[in-house]
């Protein structure tokens, strides 16, 4: 990995083997390269890139005997210090608290409520997931199966045609019933799409979330960035949750999504079941980045 | 065009950078640009045009549209694919367009694991007007798949598309129960699966890759649609995809609408991409 490469290119380098503000390029550019193989965005490596530079050349990295160790540890911990501080917080402020979920097509929305509902009941919560997709086919269905599943209520339907109406409604039953968390499912959709992000802050204003989350797919590759902004901008995300973290996929997206958004990553989905969810760590998403 | 001023250095750099950003890759993109260096004469336009020229070419390698050959009934075609690619909307829409063509189709249920998966097919069934063959949630999916078959051989069926499970390409068991499914088919009518069609999202980075090359280890992959390239993602992936598997792009999706399914065109495709 890269750990390998950079000792190689270290110990070969003019100067016996020590870093200089000279030859740190050589260096730089293999980090370079590994966080472009590793999905991460392309301006936000050269941001990075930057970042560490300044680290490096102001550590006195430049002064150590193990100037491979060094460099690799001020590369390391640069990205878990920027990936984000430990186990970012679920917020639950409103009454009840709404956590409404957003995101492109196919990046594990309907199944993420379901995790999350099943992490929260197991926390002592009493959730309340609402299937807001009316849009694809037998989408409330499956919110509704996995909830079954979990044993958590799921709002009914019943025939509705909007998903206005049913956040509306579904409001006011979790009032009424008193469920002390709301989660929304939404309907998977494209950032350009102008008219289903407006429908989306149309649901935003009426659930006033606690939590607007975006669910992202964690091979996504340099769209990331577009991806996030065009949904922070949109309806302003208060975190991440990065999904399929259980493929082999490097997950470059983390840190392209965190730089451009500023966001959290709060959690990570770790398989298709509903206990497949964990708190995002950035250490160890730091290491799966490098390779 | 993405060149601006700047020296010849220059141009060449915001080419890879336009590649890569695209998610060509990174080693891809500095060997189709370094191939651009050779013999030619500088000027900025030239350089642009001969990338697009260069990329196209390579595309027009596996720019092979789906044929379903007279004579071979049932046609069979399994898809397959990481989870949320556009597996089941991209067979109704298939079903849709093979309906419209006049031939009979049937499609089978094969993803028993997911919630609600068996009726989200069974929406795009009917949408299709085709009859889709399903067991019970949880069931075995090698036995839809036999009985997809099976119904489609005795009533003369043109076309069979089965679904699967999306199933991640690092999980053995996952890909070993797909081989399964080839191999129950295989032994019902020994030509088939005659396609083994591979769904990829647009939006995915290199990851896509490994993808394209595990399941074409474990099952053969003939054929691949690439989904959602109506979003920015400019699914650059293929082009490693094509350089270095050389499997035929059959379509690529351009919507969740039952007609959002257009037939992989080389030119067009490397336009778009820079
Ligand atoms: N392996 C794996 N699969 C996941 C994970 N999260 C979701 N999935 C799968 O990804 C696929 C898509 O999940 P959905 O929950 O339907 O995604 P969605 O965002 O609701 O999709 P749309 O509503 O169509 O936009 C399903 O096959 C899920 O089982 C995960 O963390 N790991
Ligand atoms: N914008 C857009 N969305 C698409 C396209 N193809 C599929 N989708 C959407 O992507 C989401 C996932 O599609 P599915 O057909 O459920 O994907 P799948 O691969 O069968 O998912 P699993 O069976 O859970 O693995 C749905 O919301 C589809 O409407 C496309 O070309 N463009
Ligand atoms: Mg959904
Ligand atoms: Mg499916």
């Amino acid at each position: 990995g890269l750990s390998e490469k950079l000792r190689g290119i270290i110990k070969d380098l003019k100067g016996h083997g020590t870093l200089s503000e000279a030859n740190i390029e050589s260096v730089l550019k293999e980090v370079r390269l590994a966080l472009l193989e590793a999905d991460v965005n392309f301006t936000v490596v050269k941001e990075f890139i930057s970042r560490v530079k300044g680290k490096a050349l102001g550590q006195d990295v430049l002064l150590s005997v193990t100037p491979a160790q060094q460099f690799i540890k001020v590369v390391r911990d640069e990205l878990a210090a920027t990936l984000g501080e430990t186990a970012s917080e679920l917020e639950f402020k409103g009454r009840p608290p709404v956590i409404m979920l957003a995101g492109l097509q196919g990046s594990g929305k309907t199944t993420t409520t379901a995790k999350l509902a099943r992490l929260l009941k197991g926390k002592g919560r009493n959730p309340y997931v609402v299937p807001a997709d009316l849009a694809r086919p037998a989408a409330v269905l499956q919110l509704q199966k996995l909830s079954e599943e979990i044993k958590v209520d799921c709002f009914d339907v019943a025939g509705r045609k909007d998903p206005v109406d049913i956040c509306t409604e579904a409001l006011r039953v979790a009032k009424i019933k008193g469920y002390d968390t709301v989660l929304v499912d939404t309907a998977g959709r494209l950032h350009i799409d102008a008219a289903l992000m407006d429908e989306l802050k149309g649901l935003k204003e009426i659930l006033s979330p606690s939590e607007v989350l975006l669910v992202a797919d964690s091979m996504t590759g340099q769209d990331a960035v577009r991806t996030a902004q065009g949904f922070d901008e949109a309806i302003g995300l208060t975190g991440v949750i990065l999904t399929k973290l259980d493929s082999d996929a490097r997950g470059g997206a983390a840190l392209s999504m965190r730089i451009s958004t500023g966001k959290p990553i709060k959690f990570i989905g770790v398989s298709e079941k509903t206990d497949g969810l964990e708190v995002f760590h950035p250490d160890r998403m730091a290491g799966r980045i490098l390779g | 065009s993405v060149l601006g001023m700047g020296t010849r250095k220059e141009s060449l750099e915001r080419l890879e950078e336009a590649l890569i950003t695209a998610d060509v890759g990174v080693k891809t993109s500095s060997e189709i640009v370094g191939a651009l260096k050779e013999g030619f004469k500088w000027d900025k336009e030239g350089l642009s045009e001969r990338l697009r020229a260069s990329i196209s070419g390579l595309l027009k390698e596996v720019e092979s549209p789906l044929v379903i050959p007279p004579g071979v009934v049932p046609f069979v075609i399994m898809v397959l694919g990481v989870n949320g690619v556009g597996k089941t909307t991209t067979i109704g829409k298939l079903a849709s367009r093979f309906s419209s063509m006049g031939k009979s189709v049937i499609l089978g249920a094969g993803d028993t694991f997911r919630a609600a998966a068996i009726e989200q097919l069974e929406i795009w069934g009917e949408r299709a007007g085709c009859p889709v063959i399903k067991h019970s949630h949880g069931g075995d999916p090698g036995a839809v798949a036999f009985d997809a078959v099976k119904s489609a051989v005795a009533k003369k069926t043109d076309v069979v598309i089965l679904d699967t499970a999306g199933r991640l390409h690092t999980k053995v068991n996952l890909m070993e129960e797909l081989k399964k499914i080839k191999k129950v088919v295989n032994r019902e009518i020994p030509s088939a699966p005659h396609e083994n069609l591979l769904v990829v999202d647009a939006s995915t980075g290199q990851n896509a890759l490994n993808q394209a090359k595990l399941f074409n280890e474990y099952v053969g992959v003939t054929g691949i649609v690439i989904t959602k390239l109506d979003g920015t993602a400019k699914g650059g992936i293929i082009v490693p995809i094509a350089r270095e598997l050389k499997i035929p792009i059959r379509f690529i999706g351009v919507g969740e609408g039952v007609d959002d399914l257009k037939e992989f065109n080389a030119g067009e495709f490397a336009d778009a991409l820079i």
